[in-house]
């Protein structure tokens, strides 16, 4: 299954609609310091399902909202579209491409879709579980990953392996 | 479940030393272990890395390079157990030198026939290893994405 | 005891809003506060840290690169309240992009002029901006060092 | 007071004696990785009198003598020798230069000396304590310190400011 496309909107620092085709194999993101690098790997944690404020940086959900600037008022909500194609049929559904859909509105509450059909959280994490693919997998390595590994932090390395296992 | 999390373990295992030797030397000693291998799954993990034929007491005693090289070995013989659709790594070249940089990219060069790779980077030899890149800017606090080759690279990295 | 450490304080205070306008921008917002100016001996100390128009909600939303140029910012403005006679930094420039590779090292330059810096470094920018360079290198597990000029400097760098 | 020069032997992967030459102001150090830069920083807390042995990436003192390699066997002791300049007449001794040299050996007893006259560990940090060069001091910044700052670990930002106050 081959990741297609990103969008972002109203998702940390980016306000703005954001497309991101992943047409390749091997993709570079590059910027210079606080450009929102990691907020896009970020993103793609979030709209996996991560539920860990920390694992975004964030003391609470709606700190994943823009929160606006000098110059621009703070988003309504956070929004995030990841799509794939299903092109091994790995993901036990007839589609061939598969979206993932996440909202989070200032007041808290959320919403999820898989195809544009409502979700619940729930579904979503049952439909990837078994990839690799949830945010916890040993697939995103952010340098803090690294250092959790070295140091065994909280039985870290079992843990994963039983991901992978 | 013990028999299943046991062969797993022992997969595992293999594919460690071989990418742990190819990320360092052919005959390094290196190994992974089960702190309780009677009761497995109540285990911790032990890493045993000797680089290049140094005899370190623990990995705590490596340097930072080697700290995070290790680290990796260990996290793409996970991958290898069962490769994930894509693999994120961010800014995870940064404390290697220039060889090591040019060992890991070639690792995910090999890998990337299976998955996609999406790397963040600050490092010039790693943004010469990738098929497609992506400039992230921020005007007044806002994010965009461009696509990036090396004649705007500059203008993107700095800022 | 306070009076004293509220006077020092307060120096630190400043040096730490310039010092951090010239790693950022000259009119962001920063600030360094005593959680509890009552009882100050027994308060941390809280940084707040808006670069580039930005409105984080803490130091933690901050990007790595520019958590590290903040920590920085207070270790320089400690330095200006005592200058020590010599700094040593050990790949402190490894999540900095080129931009704040040279602010940074602009920065060293300027305090050379009291203390003597040792930079252990990756980095060609920040190699170029030295006086002197010397190669660390290890054959079958034992170090020595040479000096380096960037003509063998590849054969140091290269392993 | 300048850093005139720093001896190695028996340190860590300094199995031979290494002398390093600080002439100038701005001294790079470069190699790649686990040769031994952070080493040479690890040497010069240790002989400025850190007593803290995660300070040096080490369970016990002891390790951070030369531990042997496949063909060679492990050192009797460490050593590290460190040369000042006085010329600021910081440190309070009527010595142009001052020399600050450490030896731990494989039993556990150390030696400690100013100038070559014996010396225990206590004046060697009297001489120094009020010079912010410390093995605490804010002078050494390796990545770690950075973290600390930022996530303010044991108060780690007072602590090191009322070093430098
Ligand atoms: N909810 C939010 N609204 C607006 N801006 C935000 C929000 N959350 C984070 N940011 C901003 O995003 C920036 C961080 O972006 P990010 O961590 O992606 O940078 P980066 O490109 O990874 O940089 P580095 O190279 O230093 O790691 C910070 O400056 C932060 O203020
Ligand atoms: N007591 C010792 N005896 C022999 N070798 C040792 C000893 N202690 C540490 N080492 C070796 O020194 C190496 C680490 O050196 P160091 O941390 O200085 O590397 P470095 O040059 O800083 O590398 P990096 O660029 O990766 O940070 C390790 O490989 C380790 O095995
Ligand atoms: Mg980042
Ligand atoms: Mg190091």
């Amino acid at each position: 299954m081959r990741l297609k496309t990103l969008e972002l909107r109203g998702f940390k620092s980016f306000a703005d609609k954001t497309v991101i085709n992943f047409g390749e194999d091997v993709i570079g993101v590059v910027g210079s310091n606080g450009c929102g690098k990691s907020n896009i790997v970020d993103a793609i944690r979030w709209v996996l399902g991560e539920q860990k404020t920390k694992h975004l940086r964030s003391e609470s959900m709606t700190n994943v909202i823009f929160n606006g600037t000098k110059g621009r008022k703070s988003a309504g909500f956070a929004e995030v579209v990841l799509i794939f194609e299903n092109n091994k049929g790995i993901l036990p559904t007839a589609y061939r491409e598969v979206s993932i859909h996440r909202i989070l509105y200032k007041d808290g509450s959320s919403e999820y879709r898989l195809n544009d059909v409502k979700c619940r959280l729930k579904d979503i994490n049952n439909l990837i579980s078994d990839t690799g693919m949830g945010p916890d997998s040993y697939a995103i390595i952010a340098l803090g990953m690294v250092d959790d590994l070295l140091r065994d932090k909280e039985n870290a390395r079992l843990r994963l392996f039983e991901q992978a296992a | 479940a013990t028999n299943k999390f046991m062969q797993a373990f022992t997969q595992v295992r293999g594919h460690f030393v071989r990418v742990f030797r190819s990320l360092f030397e052919a005959d390094d000693t290196c190994d992974l272990k089960l702190s309780d291998p009677e009761k497995p799954l109540e285990s911790r993990i032990e890493i045993i890395a000797k680089p290049k034929g140094k005899r370190p007491l623990s990995i705590n005693q490596l340097s930072g390079g080697e700290k995070t090289l290790t680290a990796t070995a260990l996290l793409f013989s996970l991958y290898l157990l069962k490769p994930a659709p894509f693999c994120i790594f961010d800014e995870v070249d940064a404390p290697l030198d220039d060889a090591n940089i040019a060992k890991f990219n070639n690792i995910i060069k090999d890998f990337s026939k299976n998955s996609q790779f999406i790397i963040v980077t600050h490092n010039k030899k790693t943004m010469e290893a990738v098929d497609i890149m992506y400039g992230v800017t921020m005007v007044k606090g806002v994010s965009k994405v461009v696509p990036v080759d090396f004649r705007n690279l500059q203008a993107v990295t700095l800022n």
